[in-house]
């Protein structure tokens, strides 16, 4: 009747010393996180675990909308790929948003977050699949050949072994030369938000 | 509008569900 990954799933805040030597966040802003996490995964079924659904309902504050992206981000959050979120992996993955986090760390969470099919490179049709999911989102309309142009263009830059596809190196220099491609990758919010300030 | 000369992921980067901040807000 029961799916055993639920109870394999740490429930509840056990260990917050442990979390927060292995994380970037301290003791304090592993427990606010945890008060978060807590109204988070109780937004549909109260449970102590975020499902997508819930995932989804805290990003766009409604559970109609589909994201190829939101997606991506929750399955990459999703370190036991069981299609929920335990606190530990949730705070895990949101370290790597922390301003203090190592930059290779954001290098590495963008590259698997486009890696789409996770074969360790960017493909073309990768890259297109995702622009035409931004504009869709956006519902901004743009012409075929436009968004074509847009991705020669970001394939001259970025395809320095002119072979198709960006893979891991490609993508570190091209962030490291456009540092606003990594912005997403770090939540200012996250250091004000889990002050002692903030009320 | 975007322009052709914009960086493909720049505009990717744009899509609200890589918008993590919106977690934090009510």
């Amino acid at each position: 009747c029961c799916d055993l990954d639920l109870y394999k799933q740490s429930r509840g805040l056990e260990d917050p010393e442990l979390l927060a030597r292995e994380t970037v966040f301290s003791v304090s802003e592993i427990e606010a996180l945890y008060e978060l996490f807590k109204k988070i995964s109780s937004a549909v079924i109260d449970d102590g675990l975020i499902n997508k659904e819930e995932f989804q309902l805290a990003l766009f504050k409604t559970n109609k909308k589909e994201s190829l992206f939101a997606d991506r981000v929750f399955d990459l959050f999703d370190t036991k790929h069981n299609g929920i979120l335990g606190f530990e992996e949730f705070a895990r993955a949101l370290s790597v948003f922390h301003p203090n986090a190592p930059i290779d760390d954001k290098i590495e969470f963008s590259f698997q977050l486009y890696d789409l099919k996770q074969q360790g490179f960017i493909e073309r049709q990768e890259v297109k699949q995702m622009v035409v999911a931004t504009l869709a989102e956006s519902g901004m309309n743009l012409s075929d050949d436009v968004i074509e142009s847009i991705i020669d263009k970001t394939f001259e830059e970025a395809d320095t072994k002119h072979d198709g596809k960006i893979d891991k190196e490609e993508w570190r220099s091209l962030v490291l030369r456009h540092p606003s491609l990594l912005k997403n990758m770090t939540l200012q919010y996250l250091k004000k938000w889990t002050s002692p300030l903030h009320s | 509008m975007a322009p052709v000369t914009m960086n493909a992921f720049e505009l990717i980067s744009t899509s609200q569900g890589l918008n993590l901040s919106s977690l934090f807000e009510k």
